[in-house]
């Protein structure tokens, strides 16, 4: 049986909301070490990877592992029947035809209960070992959320060129040319408005900037995103959750 | 010209 409780159902709500416009349907792995998914858009260019571990549950109990296929359109109709505030809670059986969603409002004794069907969906589940890197960025979330939205208007691709003290967004296309420059600093007094780079080796890649605004949707759940770039693999989007994370992967541009 | 790579290229299915 699984009994998944959330302080705060805005909390799995801005989960679900991060990634359900890039990919529609998904398998919950729930396990004693939590909730993990992963699941790949249909251009299999972008993928997600969601794991949220067991402290980030107010309560947690999963006797085996237990798979919930969800079409995620439905998931979130459900979901937005809930206010932020309450408690959320995900009960299914050991072999789960639906799964049962509760809100309660602990302030005013309000309980609602929502049981939505499940699916069995059928993935093949890609193997991410561990990659090595060449650049690595932390930045804030809100920071690389508006680069990207603003570049997106000059063309379909962005460029990131990552060198020891720079790291460079930069857009061309028909109506014209745009780049953003960022350098390193630190905040003391704000530790998520630093801008750290760590680089084994210069970077210049390619991305689709469609897939790139999908991803800044993760920045509800981060003050700060980490990016990892490397020539030779897939770029690591991550944004940290307050026990877990949600990353996004996504396949560069090559030039032919 | 750039080309759109895809995960395949780069991930194991399991």
């Amino acid at each position: 049986m699984l009994e998944a409780k959330f302080t705060e159902a805005g909390l799995f709500k801005r989960i679900i909301d991060s990634f359900r416009d890039c990919v529609q349907l998904i398998n919950f792995n729930c396990s004693e070490k939590g909730i993990a998914a992963q699941a790949v858009d249909d251009s299999r260019v972008l993928l997600v990877s969601l794991s949220i571990n067991v402290e980030a549950f107010e309560e947690f109990r999963a006797d085996r592992n237990i798979v919930l296929g969800c079409d995620l359109t439905n998931l979130s109709k459900i979901l937005r029947c809930g206010n932020n505030s309450d408690n959320l809670t995900l009960i299914a059986e050991d072999s789960p035809d639906s799964i049962l969603i509760l809100f309660e409002d602990t302030k005013r004794d309000r309980v609602s209960e929502y049981s939505l069907k499940l699916m069995e969906i059928e993935t093949d589940f890609l193997e991410i070992s561990d990659m090595k890197y060449e650049s690595y960025i932390t930045m804030p979330s809100a920071d690389f959320a508006k680069t990207v939205r603003d570049l997106s208007q000059l063309s379909d691709s962005i460029n990131i060129l990552v060198t020891k003290d720079t790291i460079k967004f930069a857009a061309e296309g028909d109506i014209g040319s745009g780049s953003i420059v960022v350098k390193p600093f630190t905040d003391l007094d704000h530790p998520e408005n630093s801008i750290k780079v760590t680089i084994e080796k210069p970077v210049d890649l390619r991305f689709g900037a469609k897939y790139l605004n999908d991803i800044i949707k993760g920045a509800s759940l981060s003050d700060t995103i980490t990016i990892k770039l490397s020539e030779e693999a897939p770029a690591l989007f991550q944004f940290d959750i307050s026990s877990g994370n949600l990353q996004f992967y996504l396949a560069p541009k090559f030039d032919e | 010209t750039f080309k759109q790579s895809s995960l395949n290229r780069f991930f194991k299915k399991t």
